[in-house]
């Protein structure tokens, strides 16, 4: 093994909400309402960006640096 | 690293040194001003190949559990850690999940398969290099096999200067992610995706063998969490066509998450 080398293995974080079911915002969009800059935000803490995106109806996602 | 962002549900997955748990409370606060309440957490992660050179949080797996319990609100009162083992320390698969009493509303017949890959094939690690200009990932992408994985996904590719790639694939409501660090010595690469017990049980095996044929791993582990046992039996049987032998075996329940098993393989010959 190197002695030091970029570190592969990833760390993995899930987090779930609820809100109120009746919020049709909530079943629909919900988290997906965050406005980017808010999510680079909480991305610097974690020491990383965004670097490409794509989303659908369901969900968007996020290629990140590091 | 990806980040996936669901209506009710955030996954964010990172390597290298992010400090990956600081997300935890700015995400809460954010979510809150939406009028959404945490109710579930789950953190995983596999052994590190350089773990003094992790920042704090993430310093030890105790050090990580303290840190997210500091930072989880009191409504999340079911809670288990576990460092699951095999036969090699090396990969070991470390959990912590967490809901509240009102329970996590994880779906019924879903489940989340995450593979990390270690000594990945020269020759084939070597087209993780970069080599072209803006369309580097698009060519990565159709070269090394990953855009066969799942034909229907649409791909969100990228690659690293001077080496590296990262892609998501949007399938509907699946994602898939691979993550590829191809450096001799240290070579590393990870497949995660989400799939459903109601789906053909064929496509299972044929995902997880196309994924691994991308790398050619000496060593590989594979975790699937579900609420489903099935799932797990489905991994061998990708796994052993490939030459690829089970070296060891764990299961553990979270009553929360569901059944996490995982399984370690190597090759039988290279």
């Amino acid at each position: 093994m190197a002695v030091s080398g970029f570190e592969g293995f990833e760390k993995r974080l899930e987090l779930h909400f609820f809100g109120d079911d009746n919020d049709p915002t909530v079943t629909t969009m919900g988290l997906r309402l965050l406005d980017f800059e808010s999510l680079e935000n909480v991305l610097r803490v974690v020491q990383c960006t965004v670097v490409s995106a794509v989303g659908n109806h369901f969900f968007d996602a996020y290629v990140l640096s590091e | 690293s990806s980040l996936f962002v669901y209506p009710t549900k955030i996954i964010i997955k990172t390597c290298g040194t992010t400090q990956l748990l600081k997300s935890i409370r700015p995400l809460i606060h954010l979510a809150k001003n939406l009028g959404l309440t945490i109710c579930g957490c789950r953190y995983t992660r596999g052994t590190f190949i350089f773990p003094k050179s992790q920042p704090f949080p993430h310093i030890n797996f105790k050090q990580e559990v303290i840190y997210i319990e500091e930072n989880l609100p009191n409504n999340l009162c079911f809670r288990k850690a576990s460092v699951m083992p095999s036969k090699n320390p090396s990969y070991s698969w470390h959990v912590f999940s967490s809901a509240s009493d009102n329970g996590v509303h994880f779906s019924d017949g879903e489940f989340t398969v995450e593979v990390c890959m270690t000594e990945l094939d020269q020759v084939l690690a070597r087209k993780f290099f970069k080599t072209g200009g803006d369309s580097a990932a698009k060519e990565m992408t159709d070269l090394t096999g990953i855009g066969n994985i799942n034909p229907r996904a649409l791909i969100c590719d990228f690659v690293f200067d001077p080496c590296g790639y990262s892609m998501n694939g949007v399938d509907g409501d699946r994602y898939s992610t691979i993550h590829v660090t191809p450096e001799d010595g240290f070579s590393y690469a990870s497949f995660e995706y989400v799939g459903s017990v109601y789906d053909d049980q064929d496509d299972i095996v044929e995902t997880l063998k196309k994924a691994v044929q991308v790398f050619k791993p000496a060593t590989v582990s594979v975790s699937t969490t579900s609420h489903r046992r099935e799932v797990w039996t489905r991994v061998a049987h990708a796994m052993e066509p490939l030459g690829l032998k089970c070296r060891s075996f764990a299961m553990d329940e979270f009553s929360t998450a569901g059944t996490v098993v995982f399984q370690t393989f190597t090759a039988a010959r290279r």
